[in-house]
């Protein structure tokens, strides 16, 4: 069962998740079809900027974050950046769209300069994180949980964080039993797109420096 | 590397903003 507490802490995530979007304006600018390569270079580079600004305003409205030491704050958001973007993109390209809206949007991606070798695990990424059906809670939830992993680079006090970090892990198992009582391995299957992330994280940093070369 | 620093440059100028107002 869920306490009242935990109930609390779940719903202020959540609301703070789906408060903080992508606005509709940059997001309808990638489906455009014309554009030139450095266009699609400049715009990717926009919508990732956009993406870093509200996953801090979500960040800033996750119980207890704002409590912690200032640089671990930045430490935080540094380390995780990337794998928390590559969790609302793979939601975003879940979703259901418009019919091609998709198809437009991998273009883009194909077109952006990122070989295909770098391409392949994104894809399969988003394919996986597709086929847990999570909820918008349990989303928001391991978004939060990812932003507020202890042993990022640089940060201090990793006992403050773990201590942000554990109730939300514990609400977080709570629910997948309840939202998935038949699939017992769920909670580690959740568990195991962390590690997959950590993976992409660590393939971004060379994609950054092909793009360079490039 | 630079890239790192123009994220910390945007973490910390949305750290103290606010996208609400």
């Amino acid at each position: 069962e869920i306490t009242k507490e935990q109930q609390v802490l779940m719903q202020a995530i959540l609301k703070a998740y789906e408060r903080h979007q992508i606005p509709q304006d940059v997001a309808k600018r990638l489906l455009h079809d014309q554009y030139s390569a450095e266009e699609n270079f400049l715009l990717l580079t926009e919508m990732a900027t956009s993406q870093v600004q509200v996953l801090v305003e979500f960040t800033k409205n996750i119980p207890g974050f704002l409590s912690l030491d200032h640089e671990d704050q930045i430490a935080l958001l540094k380390g995780s950046a990337v794998e928390a973007m590559f969790l609302r993109s793979a939601q975003v390209f879940n979703r259901k769209t418009p019919a091609g809206h998709t198809e437009v949007l991998e273009e883009r991606i194909r077109k952006s300069g990122i070989s295909e070798e770098f391409i392949k695990p994104m894809f399969n990424f988003y394919k996986s994180i597709g086929e847990l059906l999570m909820s918008p809670e349990e989303q928001a939830l391991l978004t939060a949980v990812t932003i507020l992993t202890p042993d990022r680079p640089y940060v201090k006090d990793h006992a403050a964080v773990e201590r942000l970090q554990e109730p939300m892990l514990e609400v977080l198992k709570k629910l997948c039993t309840l939202h998935h009582p038949h699939e017992p391995q769920y909670f580690a299957r959740l568990l195991g797109r962390l590690t997959e992330l950590r993976s992409l994280n660590h393939y971004h940093a060379e994609i950054i420096t092909s793009w360079r070369v490039n | 590397p630079a890239s790192n620093l123009g994220l910390e440059d945007i973490i910390r100028k949305a750290l103290m903003g606010n996208l609400e107002e």
